[in-house]
């Protein structure tokens, strides 16, 4: 990616981090829609030999022999076994039976999460700079599960076993299906068995946002990424003939315009479906959109097939506007024609011009790439939001990162829309979703991995979660695209991701399998389920009082089942740094909710651990139904944070 | 319809292998002989879960999942990328 390491501050910081060994010696495994070896983000120069621990390999299919891998791209497999059960034998000639990929997603979460350096990276000029991935020395491993008719779990459980034997120690899964129980969903059992074998399991939340309780991968041992934005855009003005003026973006690059303005319609107003207004193919009436700019609406088919659409009408150009559901939030698309998306107020503010003036007329400008814009990162409107739909006492996501617009490397088997009518060919693609943030954990989690080997997944997804930051440097709060308010611990966790920070947390909250197999029997899970999940015989002791909130979580959702109570939350912190004194402060946005903290000092030798006890009591029900809060432990000079849900 | 197959994820105990079978495939083989002539396995799991994942009929998945030793048989989920 070629703006989001110096929005990470990774670029002032590589004295920072390992430049030798013990980095190169992290493996990322990604489980996506496989590799295109030949992408320069694979680039193996600089890079020793493959760690001694690796016990992957390359596998031979279609296109994609051993040779393709090298000492950056160390394994590559493939997993087709239920997807050719389900939909039948793979058709070569549209997808290749091999590790390859055939459609440019797993190419990009792989460097994103760890593809080396590439200077002079760009989309058709646009992002231009250079690009890397977080972990620019560790390996990578990609385990190819996701096909033409999408990924299967008993594919994806194959390549989760494959890849634990394979000794990764970071997975990376940006995909997601649906919100059945633990023991039901195999991403979620997979990973616990892989998160036993000191593998982290970082997954996409889902872009299911800006709906409540639309998580996917919630399960306490993965570690759940949404989306926030850059400070970087690609602007491109709507100057309508009524001398209006509306900021859009777009990544269109190609035949310009002529200089004077088009004649523009509404597609709503160029079409018979009763859907015209959303360009679905076969909609538009070439009489009518021919040699004119078109306004579509988001919604139902993909925002570059919509542009395909009127192209194939004959339309010159393409104004996208947003709905209710998207807001404000702009994602800039590599459109096939001159194409510009626009927020809903700006959509609507065209739309009341294109029903009243008998003429319209329209001209799109494109400027380019912008960065250093502010305020960012704001939570993409696109990014799943809690509550946890599952365990409610779970907080989740829990962390953002960079998800919307990122550049990274692509398949030279696809064009940059992914379209079958796109012929061009591009090194790198802008996209944008959760499946772009996960990555980018997965990678920073490799970096903190390299820094503090011998700690547990937990203690690094700790390390992440306690650093990440809910404020601007003018103190203002993260901003939700989705409202243009302040975001909440739903929308974003326990914060943007600060990997520098993340390096030094001072202290963690770590979990061992056997803390997460007392959540399952908090959960009163049967003695089948727990063996479903942790593969072995475990009983729940029938004297203890299990708690889902003492489960040792950086992060707190607090539920009260009446209005008024009490509900206490217990945790433990290892210390990883110095000995130090840390002192408790605690915020809240309820006066209905009085919380205390016990003890509410903690002195720590090196590597001590520490308990307390924060009881929440509540004296009625906020009228939102939700509150939330801040918990934080302080030694003056390290901030340990934890965010706080409330909910009634 | 009742012929159907679709493809099932069968979790299993590990542990409750009878004494009779010397390697657990033979016993997941065998068990799933017992419900089904036909069904082949995909995939044999060892780290992920312990199981396998192969097609079967709604009933032959019910008699699979009312053996000894069967936790779970649960049918194969769609996942999309994000």
């Amino acid at each position: 990616t070629t703006r989001t390491p110096l929005f990470l501050g990774l670029d002032k910081s590589s004295d920072l981090f390992p430049a030798s060994d013990s980095s190169s010696d992290v493996i990322v495994g990604v489980l996506d829609t496989g590799v295109w070896p030949e992408s320069k983000s694979f680039d193996d120069t600089g890079l020793g030999p493959v760690p001694s621990t690796w016990k992957g390999t390359c596998e031979t299919g279609t296109n994609f022999t051993a040779s393709n891998c090298n000492r950056k791209l160390i394994g590559a497999r493939f997993f087709a076994k239920g997807y050719e059960a389900m939909l039948g034998p793979i058709d070569v000639t549209k997808e290749s039976k091999s590790p390859r990929d055939d459609d440019g997603h797993g190419t990009h979460t792989a460097s994103t999460a760890a593809g080396s350096v590439v200077t002079g990276a760009s989309l058709f000029g646009y992002a231009q700079g250079t690009a890397r991935g977080m972990a620019t020395r560790a390996r990578i491993a990609a385990y190819k599960v996701c096909w033409i008719g999408g990924c299967f779990s008993s594919d994806i459980l194959a390549a989760i076993d494959r890849a634990i034997l394979d000794h990764v120690d970071v997975l990376s899964m940006s995909l997601g299906g649906g919100s059945s129980d633990y023991y039901r969903d195999s991403v979620a059992i997979g990973s616990f068995a892989a998160m036993e074998k000191g593998i982290l399991i970082s997954c996409s939340a889902g872009n299911a946002g800006p709906s409540p309780s639309s998580l996917s991968n919630v399960a306490p041992w993965i570690t759940t990424v949404g989306a926030g934005t850059l400070d970087r855009d690609f602007p491109a003005f709507v100057s309508l003939g009524n001398g209006l003026n509306f900021s859009g973006v777009s990544l269109y690059r190609g035949n310009a315009l002529p200089d004077s303005p088009l004649p523009f319609v509404y597609a709503g107003n160029a079409s018979n479906a009763t859907n015209g207004n959303l360009c679905m193919v076969g909609t538009l009436s070439p009489e009518k959109v021919a040699g004119k700019i078109v306004l579509c609406e988001r919604g139902v088919s993909a925002r570059v097939q919509k542009g395909a659409v009127v192209k194939a009408a004959g339309g010159l150009g393409m104004v996208l506007a947003n709905t209710a559901a998207n807001g404000e939030e702009l994602v800039a698309d590599a459109h096939l024609l001159p194409a510009t998306a626009v927020g809903e107020k700006a959509g609507d503010a065209v739309k009341k011009y294109l029903f009243t003036d008998a003429k319209p007329t329209v001209k799109i400008d494109f400027e380019g790439t912008k960065v250093g814009i502010q305020p960012s990162p704001v939570v993409a409107a696109f990014s799943s939001r809690g509550p946890n739909g599952l365990t409610q006492q779970i907080l989740k996501p829990d962390l953002i990162a960079p998800g919307v617009n990122i550049l990274a490397g692509w398949s030279r088997a696809v064009g940059p829309t992914g379209l079958a009518v796109d012929n061009r060919r591009v090194d790198f693609n802008i996209i944008s979703g959760t499946s772009m943030s996960c990555p980018h954990v997965s990678g920073l989690a490799a970096l903190v991995k390299s820094a503090h080997p011998e700690w547990s997944p937990a203690a690094v997804r700790s390390a992440l979660m306690t650093t990440a930051y809910t404020a601007y440097k003018n103190g203002q709060k993260l901003q939700d695209s989705a409202t243009g308010k302040p975001s909440t611990p739903f929308d974003h966790g326990s914060g943007h991701v600060d990997p520098v920070a993340a390096l030094n947390p001072g202290l963690v909250y770590d979990l061992t399998p056997e803390d997460y197999l007392g959540f399952l029997c908090a959960l009163n899970y049967t003695e089948g389920e727990i063996q479903s999940v942790a593969r072995r015989n475990f009983k729940c002791d029938a004297g203890k009082a299990y708690s889902v909130t003492d489960l040792n979580y950086p992060s707190f959702g607090v539920v009260f089942e009446s209005s008024t109570g009490a509900v206490k939350h217990t945790r433990t912190l290892t210390n990883v740094g110095p000995a130090a004194t840390f002192k408790a402060s605690v915020t809240s946005d309820s006066p209905l909710v009085k919380v205390s903290i016990v003890p509410q000092v903690l002195s720590f030798k090196e590597g001590e651990k520490k308990s307390y006890t924060v009881t929440f009591t509540s004296s009625g029900a906020s009228p939102h139904g939700n509150a939330f809060g801040r918990l934080e432990w302080t030694d003056g000079k390290t901030v340990v944070g934890s965010p706080i849900s409330i909910s009634w | 319809s009742a012929n159907k197959k679709t493809t099932y994820i069968v979790h299993v105990a590990k542990s409750q292998m009878p004494e009779s079978f010397e390697h657990h495939a033979e016993w997941y083989a065998s068990s799933l002989k017992s419900v089904s002539e036909s069904a082949e396995m995909l995939y044999t799991y060892e780290n992920a879960i312990h199981g396998y994942s192969t097609r079967l009929t709604e009933e032959e998945a019910r008699l699979l999942e009312a053996q000894d030793g069967v936790l779970a048989v649960l049918p194969e989920t769609k996942y999309e990328l994000h």
